[in-house]
């Protein structure tokens, strides 16, 4: 699993990163 | 409190709000455990910014929960953990 951590600010940047499968 | 839901036909997200007790791990297995059971590759978000703690019971039964299934998690390809706190980046690391 890959993992990385995101500033409540990049949410949407962590969404798109997950959704990038 | 704590809240799954899926935002996509292949993205799972989990929202930890206040401080998470052991009703909302079990609540958590019940979401998430038939999810594990699928053909991945899936993404799981985790959005901590309003977590506050959560209780010693809690976190032996998460911990209790994520050994049963660990030969499922790799269902998901990647996880991204929403949190302004360092520590956060510090565990995943």
């Amino acid at each position: 699993i890959e993992m990385r951590r995101f500033d409540a600010a990049q949410a949407s940047e962590a969404e798109a990163w997950v959704s990038d499968l | 409190m704590l809240r799954v839901r899926e935002i996509g036909a292949d993205v799972v997200e989990v929202t930890l709000s206040g401080v998470v007790d052991r009703a909302d791990i079990a609540g958590l297995e019940q979401a998430l455990g038939p999810k594990l059971e699928r053909e991945g590759p899936m993404g799981l978000i985790v959005r901590a910014e309003d977590w506050a703690d959560i209780t010693a019971d809690a976190l032996a039964a998460e911990a209790r929960f994520e050994l049963s299934k660990l030969a499922r998690w790799s269902v998901f390809a990647r996880m991204a953990v929403v949190s302004d706190l360092q520590a956060i980046g510090a565990i995943l690391a």
